[in-house]
């Protein structure tokens, strides 16, 4: 039996959006730790871990560790019928093959049920190693997707370098070349609008845009973004979930020939 | 020139 009561129903409402082109199926995996998942899209180049510890539900019970294969894009679709301030319960039984989300409003005037079919998911878990990071920039998330967005607009692929000066995005095409610098501004006032850098040493890495635009999905999440590099390592974009957990994704750089 | 990377190169198989 399964039973996550999820009082800020409108967090897994922008999970959902944030990975469901990404993804298409996915196994959600629950335990005592939480509601987790991990998936690579379809060309093996992103990878998505989501975390929602079980402290952040108001009730959680998980009798025995289940993993449920969903259809991302049809639980996006049930989800968007919840309302933003509605109450959301995942319901499923040991063994079952559905799994039920409910939805409350604030008043308790309005309950629903919906109701989907599981799928069984071959999935490939994958071991993350523990990684020092060569360089860690936190910055405004609106910032971060502000820019990815324009220049995804002008070419397909970003130089993302972290140096002492700052985190410089920059590209180069047939119409011509850009490069943003965000110099480190820690800010006291808002720390929300700071951008602070972390640097053990300078890196420079290549990027495919089209999946740093998708990764920016998750921007309703978070204030802030989180972009961990090192040389050998693909990127984490990562979002914390308010109290809750967060959601990462890695992505492999590209590789000079 | 550069070619795309591939997750499964970086982390193997748990």
């Amino acid at each position: 039996m399964l039973e996550l009561r999820l009082v800020q129903g409108s967090l897994l409402k922008k999970v959902l959006e944030s990975i469901k082109d990404l993804v298409t199926d996915a196994n959600f995996d629950c335990s005592a730790t939480g509601f987790s998942l991990q998936a690579m899209d379809s060309s093996h180049v992103a990878l998505v871990s989501l975390l929602l510890r079980s402290e952040g539900f108001e009730h959680y019970r998980c009798d025995r560790n289940m993993s449920m294969g969903m259809n991302l894009n049809n639980m996006a679709k049930m989800l968007k019928c919840a309302g933003n301030d509605d109450i959301i319960t995942i319901k499923a039984d040991d063994g079952g093959d559905t799994v039920t989300f409910m939805f409350e409003s604030p008043n308790q005037d309005k309950i629903s049920d919906f109701e989907m079919k599981l799928m069984d998911i071959d999935s490939e878990h994958l071991g993350i190693p523990e990684s020092e990071y060569h360089a860690i920039v936190r910055m405004p998330s609106q910032e971060f997707a502000r820019i990815c967005k324009d220049l995804s607009s002008i070419v397909d692929t970003v130089v993302i370098s972290v140096s002492k000066e700052g985190v410089k995005f920059s590209t180069r095409g047939d119409i011509g070349s850009a490069n943003i610098v965000c110099r480190q501004n820690p800010s006291v006032d808002k720390p929300d609008e700071a951008t602070i850098i972390e640097m053990q040493e300078p890196v420079s890495l290549t990027f495919a845009l089209r999946y740093m635009n998708s990764f920016t999905k998750a921007t309703p999440l978070s204030n802030t973004v989180t972009i961990s590099m090192s040389s050998e390592l693909p990127v984490v974009v990562e979002y914390k979930i308010a109290d809750m957990g967060y959601i990462r994704f890695y992505l492999a750089p590209k590789i000079e020939e | 020139d550069t070619r795309q990377g591939n997750i499964l190169s970086f982390f193997k198989k748990s």
